[in-house]
């Protein structure tokens, strides 16, 4: 299942690539 | 394609192309042809974004009327063939925010196998709508019949990828199957979207050190 900080990395990564935030 | 983040003279917006091009062209106008730019660039995207592209484009100059529509697209040349993005709009804002009066609508808890993303398609029809605000839970983590399970799920296609998402390609797997969702593109052309996230962004009920299913 992963390591969940990294997890939870991937999946901030992966939310701002894709949702239309200001970076 | 999505349209995001409004600012009173700034737009930003991001498109994601099929294939891997590296040079995207970008142009915001006064009408859907793009033949009339008020500002136009472009953004060099590759893999380790997943070839997304994010713009912050600056209307400010143009001499924009408050209020009016303004479109935007995008075009990516990859191997010799050309790519064209459907043409998104938004209403501009002026740098006095003249606006009397602001329509937006809220949606929470996108979860693709339970479908009813009609309510994407349906305030997609709104002409007046600004903006929409999604409060969280933009996607869901679960692998495929586990929420929903068998009887509750509305689509036929497997949800990808099928199992529950744990690792950056996973993450963007998911995404990319909620965007191809068409009442989800519609929207995203029609109005910004201002997004958070909530908890299955990435899982389940998290806490300080983990969450419910880890």
């Amino acid at each position: 299942e992963g390591d969940y900080y990294e997890r939870m990395h991937f999946a901030m990564k992966a939310f701002f690539e894709y949702m239309p935030i200001r970076e | 394609m999505a349209a995001c983040d409004p600012k009173n003279t700034k737009y930003t917006y991001n498109y994601s192309p099929t294939s891997d091009a590296v040079t995207v062209h970008w142009f915001i106008g006064p009408n859907a042809d793009g033949t009339k730019t008020i500002t136009a660039g472009t953004f060099v995207t590759d893999g380790g974004r997943d070839w997304t592209v994010k713009v912050d484009a600056d209307y400010s100059t143009g001499n924009v009327v408050a209020q009016s529509k303004l479109y935007y697209g995008f075009q990516a040349t990859h191997m010799g063939i050309s790519y064209t993005s459907p043409i998104g709009h938004f209403r501009a804002i002026d740098s006095k925010n003249t606006f009397a009066e602001l329509t937006y609508a809220t949606v929470s808890c996108s979860n693709w196998g339970f479908g009813m993303f009609n309510a994407y398609d349906t305030l997609s029809k709104i002409e007046e709508l600004d903006f929409y605000v999604h409060a969280g839970d933009n996607i869901y983590e679960y692998k495929d019949l586990r929420y929903p399970d068998d009887h509750m799920k509305v689509r036929t296609q497997i949800t990808d990828p099928p199992h529950e998402i744990a690792s950056l390609d996973d993450y963007r797997r998911r995404y990319r199957l909620y965007r191809n969702d068409a009442s989800m593109q519609a929207l995203g052309a029609h109005a910004p979207l201002i997004s958070i996230a909530d908890d299955h962004e990435y899982t389940n009920n998290a806490w300080l050190t983990g969450a419910e299913n880890h």
